[in-house]
């Protein structure tokens, strides 16, 4: 593995580490989008069908099993828990996230690398997981007023795509065996520009130490 | 080429 790779993998878990961390210590989920949150467990449910049938490392089993359960908590406390669910900015996250859905559905079931369950399931998971950030994007750009931590967030998750993209580049060239994956390749750029608008904004908050703000 | 190769990634 290497160290894009690594990189990358260590955002997305501080991500995810830092949503819990806000709706476990704070007690809210003020500004998270439920649909974002809702998409993730589908894509990594999805994607990590494997999990139990075909072993690749202990690293990928156990930052699976984190994956899983981490989103699956997520979940959990801002449907149930009887605190945090207060918090959740219901009104404002109206994205009709079942539309990304059935589109990468079918896609999937057209544009794949062999016609079979799993990979159907796992290019399906690839497809939603690019546009499956737009209902938080959407959210954020009503809210205007980023806090902290959820700015933080979404900057993770971005500067992991990011670093994926610099990882497949590198294998590309690195690794002899290693093929072209034009369905991961497309589909991690695409949500990788999804973040660009933000990361312009949520840079230049950083740069002149001021709250994060997005225009109307 | 095995299409589950690229699924050592996460």
């Amino acid at each position: 593995m290497n160290i894009f790779r690594l990189a990358g993998d260590m955002t997305h878990l501080m991500s995810v580490l830092v949503l819990l961390l806000k709706i476990h210590t704070i007690k809210s989920c003020a500004g998270i989008s439920l649909k974002t949150q809702e998409l993730y467990a589908l894509v990594f449910a999805a994607r990590y069908l494997d999990i139990f049938t075909h072993y690749y490392s202990l690293y990928n089993t156990v930052m699976k099993l984190i994956f899983l359960g981490s989103s699956f908590s997520i979940l959990w406390y801002m449907k149930r828990h009887k605190v945090v669910r207060r918090s959740y900015d219901k009104d404002q996250d109206t994205f009709r996230h079942h539309f990304l859905v059935l589109p990468c559905l079918v896609l999937a079931l057209l544009i794949n690398e062999k016609f079979t369950f799993k990979e159907v399931m796992w290019t399906f998971s690839i497809y939603l997981e690019a546009v499956a950030i737009l209902p938080q994007l959407v959210l954020l750009q009503r809210t205007r007023n980023v806090d902290n931590l959820t700015g933080q967030y979404v900057f993770l998750l971005g500067a992991y795509r990011g670093l994926y993209i610099i990882n497949w580049i590198y294998r590309y060239f690195a690794e002899p065996t290693y093929s072209t994956h034009w369905i991961t390749w497309i589909s991690g750029l695409l949500q990788t520009l999804l973040y660009a608008d933000f990361f312009y904004y949520y840079i230049n908050s950083v740069k002149n130490n001021v709250r994060l703000q997005l225009p109307a | 080429h095995d299409g589950t190769k690229l699924k050592d990634e996460l």
